[in-house]
């Protein structure tokens, strides 16, 4: 079972597109695949068409009564199975922010639980916040995936991102394997090449080779509640994530 | 003295771009203005080139130990004061979360305060957490600017603010004063004027005049840590905040 996590403390740079995108992907390739939506304003769950009715249909039913994940799983229509988010998730953060051990519940609640029964990858969700939810989702992760959207201003929060990673790994004693995902990349716009180039030179190998274009298919699925294969299977969003796939298959970071 | 907070809980929307340019133009016009920067992502202040050593040059010194606004400012190259922020002030969240008056201090500082010696027009950056801060935000302005970003999950986002909003009106008992900006607008995409229609379909006047076109000159002034206005003066975007300012000066939200 690999455990993918999608973070970056920057808003809007596709975590959520590409939680849902490389899940459908992934379920295309005939995987089991389970999305974890760890983002309180449940903005994956929405798209799935899966509705969690208060805290105790998510993972927070996992941290205040250790209530087994696998209990949690709800199908979607998009060929992936989910744990919703809710509102009441914030909670998390806020009771919790004191305590050390809260950061390993989930690594551990995946590890113990018969997800594995149900799921080749795991594919968390994440909110912005570097929280509680998002470390949980830090240290349980096999690989870290960071969308970096082509533009100025995610560059930096990329930056930023890898100071907080530098200062987690040493409490973590191992160091988070990752991978940057340009994400919106326009190559008519000049900024879209900089920003590749100044990701290159500052994270060398650990750029994925895949961009992802800005390609308006990306941004009509979720309204439809649609992966980009259900709505434009041809678009190049589509292709874009199924290389993406390829791409990680090829390094062996998904088996 | 005009207080304006630029909150959206959607990431990447372009709070901060607003805030930015919003800001840039008010001082061009004439106008001292004051931005506060309520993200402890910094990125406003890190733009504007004005640094917070520690949580003291930030709000959180007004918070943790009743500071005053005015002591705070800080110059900038882009025609306006700062309040910077810095990763310490998401402690306010944390700590305060339960603690129901603190959320009218930025409100009561700001009225105390010699601020208004010093500032017609203070524009409030927030980052997309619906916590203590941004409640501090929303609780202490006159008008609250709503970027949208001309995407689905952008109206999404505006929608669940709404309901949001809602909620916190009768604990503040009076309706927050508002306008919804769509940002980002690119009028080639069917998207768009979708997303142009569904804005002013639920919130009808409420909706700005003016949109944001999508403009490269935005997302590239950043890196220079100017605004559009140094940047790229006669660019759509630089026109499109211009438009705005007029916008909101005929509809007297700012005098
Ligand atoms: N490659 C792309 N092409 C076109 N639009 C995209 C692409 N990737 C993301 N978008 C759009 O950009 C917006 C932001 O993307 P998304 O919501 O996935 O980001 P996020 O990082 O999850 O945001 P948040 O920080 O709010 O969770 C969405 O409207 C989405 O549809
Ligand atoms: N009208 C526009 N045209 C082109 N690019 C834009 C426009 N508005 C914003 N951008 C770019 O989109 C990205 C997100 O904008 P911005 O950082 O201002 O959003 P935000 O809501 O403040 O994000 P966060 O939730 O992370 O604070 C930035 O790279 C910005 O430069
Ligand atoms: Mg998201
Ligand atoms: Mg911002």
């Amino acid at each position: 079972m690999t455990i993918i996590a999608i973070y970056n403390q920057k808003g809007g740079v596709g975590k959520t597109t590409t939680s849902l995108n490389l899940a459908a992907a992934l379920a295309k390739s005939g995987r089991n695949v389970v999305c974890i939506d760890l983002d309180p304003q449940a903005q994956l769950s929405d798209i799935a068409g899966v509705t969690a009715e208060s805290g105790n249909d998510t993972v927070l039913s996992m941290f205040e009564r250790n209530r087994s994940l696998h209990e949690l799983l709800r199908k979607s229509a998009s060929g992936f199975q989910v744990i919703p988010a809710h509102g009441s998730l914030s909670k998390v953060d806020v009771l919790h922010a004191k305590n050390y051990n809260v950061v390993n519940r989930l690594k551990a609640s995946l590890r113990g639980d018969r997800l594995g029964d149900n799921a080749d990858v795991v594919i968390i969700d994440c909110s912005p916040m570097i929280g509680v939810l998002s470390l949980n989702a830090l240290f349980a992760c096999d690989l870290l995936l960071i969308p970096i959207a082509a533009d100025h201003l995610s560059m930096k929060g990329g930056i930023k991102l890898e100071k907080t990673l530098k200062a987690l790994e040493p409490i973590l004693k191992r160091r988070i394997d990752r991978r940057y995902l340009l994400t919106r990349f326009d190559s008519r716009r000049r900024m879209g090449w900089e920003v590749l180039h100044l990701l290159e030179e500052k994270f060398g190998r650990e750029v994925c080779s895949t961009s992802i274009a800005e390609s308006v298919s990306l941004a009509e699925s979720p309204a439809l509640h649609m992966s980009v294969y259900q709505h434009a299977p041809t678009s190049r969003g589509a292709q874009d994530y199924e290389d993406l796939l390829r791409e990680l298959e090829t390094l062996k970071l998904i088996r």
